[in-house]
């Protein structure tokens, strides 16, 4: 599984709509200082609710909104949509509704909260709608997209929304869906600007919780 | 619940071991503060870098305790892989040699797993299959273009 | 005791609006939370790198955030200098060309007090007037060995 | 004014005694990670008493002597000597004896204080030593120097004791002398490692309050 794009729109420092595409293995990111690298990091928290406003360097959400964007009208909206290609997924990782589910034969073992059509299966070739609940096409099981969406008002009080492959979803679906793919807000595979080192300077309790997080 | 527990340590120090020797050329190990009874204490890093005799994490260099580190983070990902990471300037207290040491482990483990590395470092640059260039213009927003380094062609 | 405080004030502020135009490229200023009774608020760091709108000071780079930090150490020097300087890798965020410009600034201020800075990149290794190397073998002691770039050759 | 040499004994990765010749100008330290350049900053700090032990990334004083050192004897001591030329300083900033001062024709402006022979006048060239008290005669004015020694005994407990060109004094007494020299504790000319960007994290008012500092 790897991230296929991340696509920012107003997004800090970024303008317009912009697509990062990415491919499997080893990436670097590089430019002169100030240019925007580690916002594209900071879009990649925001978008799968990893991180606070703080851990993006905003000191409320409604920074994080291009400020040319924001000045100009009644209702400013930011988004990011990270796409995951999910080919190599095996498809129990997924969490779908219960027909879904039973349709492909694995029903997902410990699946209590019933999420939305959160993610397509692999071999689902139509859409289920059974309760009005449609899985869009485009993701022929092979992608996984999460879009959140960030709306501010001139007054400066905002809504942050998000959706799997379009449909909305509460960040604790999000949560438990990333969790199957082994992201996790407290993981450690997202190290930030000047926080390597945090690692030894964290006290040991701290350091063994890690451990406790992922046994 | 201990006993997941202990086997996670297990695992994660045997990782931990190997990798510290590989990335530091010297001995690490984990500690627990209280290995009977795991919970009631914390975990240490033991390091000794280029065969050092051990002092206490604090007093080492700043490459010293990255490289830990980042040993640290490595071992983990084995035990419990993720799909990506994401590393920003993780190389900034480096050396050069020991950025090349680093790239090269990174560019292993890119191998199972998806790594997004931004820096500013040469070998880094160079241990890449492709590298992401990120540029603002004044007064304009920001851009970015890809150059696939194994295919050596611009795209987008 | 307040009229003092705005002396200084006012001559560091004047510094540093100089010094950042030069370090960033762009607009920078002190400004007080309380003007009329300093003694009541703090101090705060305007900052407009490369022309930027102004955003708050945490949501900037490292690297602007670097600059922007040394922009206020240099005004306070300038204003009361110190008879040495010691910088222990303040350039470890910066990109080629911020190391540069970094390097230039330190060799002119250098003409009146002493640097002493410790760094891993080549810009400021070859700034400098000359440059100390510093080794440890494996399982010995620091050594120190002083190569004077200007005479171009080694000694001790 | 500038810093002439430092001397490490036995302190931190220095074994033996290294002597660090230092210009006037601009001087880069390198060298790969780990070998000691950072330590040499840590010896300033040390010898002129700037930093208390965790500024200087130790736990307590006895880390800061060398390791094989410590374990080869009963008393261990770890010295460093920071000789200043003071060449180009107006004789008024040196603090000296009551009898020095006027011996000289500049009587120090604000003397309450009674240092022992701190500083040796850019004039003088015998010895001072009425009350017992001899100016070593080496520093002919150009130089003035600090040293500071930390024994360790096998037990860990520790004394460190301060010396200015050779006299005793107390960590007050320097201090005094060295913000004369406008070198202080509190000072921002030296920035250690990692900490540049701590002037941006810092609250308002702690930024305010350097400006009082140097008022
Ligand atoms: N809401 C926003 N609107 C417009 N620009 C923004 C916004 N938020 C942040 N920025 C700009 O983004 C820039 C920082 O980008 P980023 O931190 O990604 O830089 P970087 O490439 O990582 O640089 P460095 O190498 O110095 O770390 C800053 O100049 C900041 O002004
Ligand atoms: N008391 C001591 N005895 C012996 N060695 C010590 C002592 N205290 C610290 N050291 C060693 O000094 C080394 C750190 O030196 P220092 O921090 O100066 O490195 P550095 O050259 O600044 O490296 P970097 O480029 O990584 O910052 C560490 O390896 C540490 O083990
Ligand atoms: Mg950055
Ligand atoms: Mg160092």
């Amino acid at each position: 599984m790897h991230i296929k794009h991340v696509e920012l729109s107003h997004f800090k420092s970024f303008g317009g709509t912009t697509a990062v595409p990415l491919l499997p293995g080893f990436t670097v990111i590089s430019g002169p200082n100030g240019s925007g690298k580690s916002n594209i990091l900071d879009a990649l928290l925001f978008a799968l609710g990893l991180a606070s406003s703080k851990g993006m360097r905003a000191d409320r959400l409604p920074d994080l909104v291009n400020q040319n964007h924001i000045g100009r009208r009644a209702t400013a909206e930011a988004s990011v949509t990270v796409t995951f290609d999910i080919s190599d997924v095996p498809p129990e990782l997924l969490m779908g509704d219960e027909e879904d589910a039973s349709a492909n034969g694995t029903a997902a073992p410990s699946d209590d909260a019933q999420p939305p059509a959160a993610a397509v299966a692999a071999d689902t070739t139509q859409p289920i709608s059974e309760d009005g609940k449609v899985v869009p096409l485009p993701c022929q099981g092979k992608e996984w997209s999460v879009t959140r969406r960030l709306r501010v008002t001139s007054q400066g009080t905002y809504t942050s929304s998000y959706a799997i492959n379009g449909v909305p979803c509460t960040l604790s679906e999000l949560h438990e869906q990333l969790q199957r793919f082994r992201i996790y807000p407290e993981g450690y595979n997202v190290v930030l600007q000047g926080d390597v080192t945090s690692i030894i300077s964290m006290n040991a309790r701290e350091r063994r919780e890690i451990i406790d997080e992922l046994a | 619940r201990q006993h997941a527990f202990q086997e996670a340590f297990d695992a994660v120090n045997e990782n931990f071991k190997a990798i510290f020797a590989q990335l530091s050329d010297g001995d690490g190990y984990l500690q627990l503060d209280d290995p009977q009874s795991p919970f009631n204490g914390g975990l240490n890093l033991v390091a000794h870098p280029k065969g050092k005799p051990v002092r206490r994490l604090a007093s080492m260099s700043g490459g010293e305790k990255s490289l830990t580190a980042l040993s640290f983070i490595f071992a983990l990902q084995r035990y419990r892989p993720s799909p990506f990471y994401a590393f920003d300037e993780v190389d900034m207290f480096l050396d050069g040699a020991n950025v090349e040491r680093l790239s090269k482990m990174i560019k292993h483990q890119a191998q199972q797993a998806q790594f997004i590395v931004v820096s500013l470092r040469r070998p880094m640059i160079e241990a890449a299959q492709r590298t992401i260039g990120v540029t603002q213009a004044r007064g304009a927003y920001t851009q970015v273009l890809g150059i696939n380094l194994e295919a050596k062609s611009a795209s987008m």
